[in-house]
C-alpha cells in the first residue's frame, strides 16, 4: 500500500 | 533505502554535476535544451516543497536541497550567465504541450486530494517527460556532444535503477507506489532509443537521429 504523509524517495 | 536506489540517487546527482561542470567549463551551454532544465526546476521545486513541513533524514534533505539548486544554478547559467550561447532556434519544442495535460492529469490521478501531494504528483509526472524537448533538440539538430550524451545516459540510468528499488520495496518491504512506477516506466521507456545508441555507439559524440 501506500501511505501519503510524506514521500521518502527524490 | 536499498543498492539500486542509492546508486540510483548517485547516479542522478552525477548527471546534474556533469551537466553543471559541462556548462561551467565550456562556458557553453550549446547543443543543452534550456526547456528541458526550467521543467527539472520545475519538478524539484514543486516535489520538494515537503522541505518546508517533513523531516525524514540528514541524506533526503541534503540530497533534495542540492538538486534545488544545482537546477537553478543551470538555469541561471543557460539563461543569464551564458545566454549568448543557448541555442534557442533549436530548442522550439512547446512545453505548454507537456505542462498543461500533466497538470490535469495530477489534478485528476493523485493519491490524496491536497495541495502538496497533487503538487508532488505534478512533479512525478512532469519528471517523466521534461527530457523531452532535450531529446527533440538533438533530434532536430541531430547531433550531441559526448558530454551530453553522458548527461543523458546517469539520467536515464537513474529512473531504470529506482524501477529495480520499486521491484526490490514491494517484495521486502509491501511497498508500492503506482503513480511512481508507471511513470518511472514511461520515463525509462523514453530514454531506451538513446541508451540503445550510447551503448552501440560506445558514449562517443556522433550524429544521430531518434
Amino acid at each position: 500500500g501506500i501511505k501519503v504523509d510524506g514521500h521518502d524517495e527524490l | 533505502m536499498n543498492i539500486f536506489r542509492l546508486i540510483g540517487d548517485l547516479s542522478h546527482l552525477a548527471a546534474i554535476i556533469i551537466l553543471l561542470l559541462k556548462i561551467w567549463k565550456s562556458r557553453s551551454c550549446a547543443g543543452i535544451s534550456g526547456k528541458s532544465q526550467i521543467l527539472f526546476a520545475i519538478v524539484f521545486t514543486t516535489r520538494y516543497l515537503d522541505l518546508l513541513t517533513s523531516f525524514i533524514s540528514l541524506y533526503n534533505t541534503c540530497m533534495k536541497v542540492i538538486y534545488i539548486g544545482c537546477a537553478y544554478a543551470t538555469v541561471y547559467l543557460i539563461y543569464m550567465k551564458f545566454r549568448a550561447t543557448y541555442d534557442g532556434n533549436h530548442d522550439s519544442f512547446r512545453v505548454e504541450f507537456l505542462v498543461v495535460p500533466v497538470g490535469g492529469l495530477a489534478v485528476l490521478i493523485n493519491h490524496d486530494f491536497s495541495f502538496l501531494e497533487i503538487l508532488w504528483t505534478f512533479s512525478i509526472y512532469l519528471e517523466s517527460v521534461a527530457i523531452l524537448p532535450q531529446l527533440f533538440m538533438i533530434s532536430k539538430t541531430g547531433e550531441a556532444e559526448t558530454i551530453t550524451t553522458h548527461y543523458l545516459f546517469c539520467l536515464g540510468l537513474y529512473r531504470a535503477l529506482y524501477l529495480f528499488n520499486w521491484i526490490w520495496r514491494f517484495y521486502f518491504e509491501g511497498f508500492f507506489d503506482m503513480i511512481a512506477i508507471v511513470a518511472g516506466v514511461v520515463q525509462t521507456v523514453l530514454y531506451c532509443d538513446f541508451f540503445y545508441l550510447y551503448v552501440t555507439k560506445d558514449g562517443k559524440g556522433y550524429r544521430f537521429s531518434i
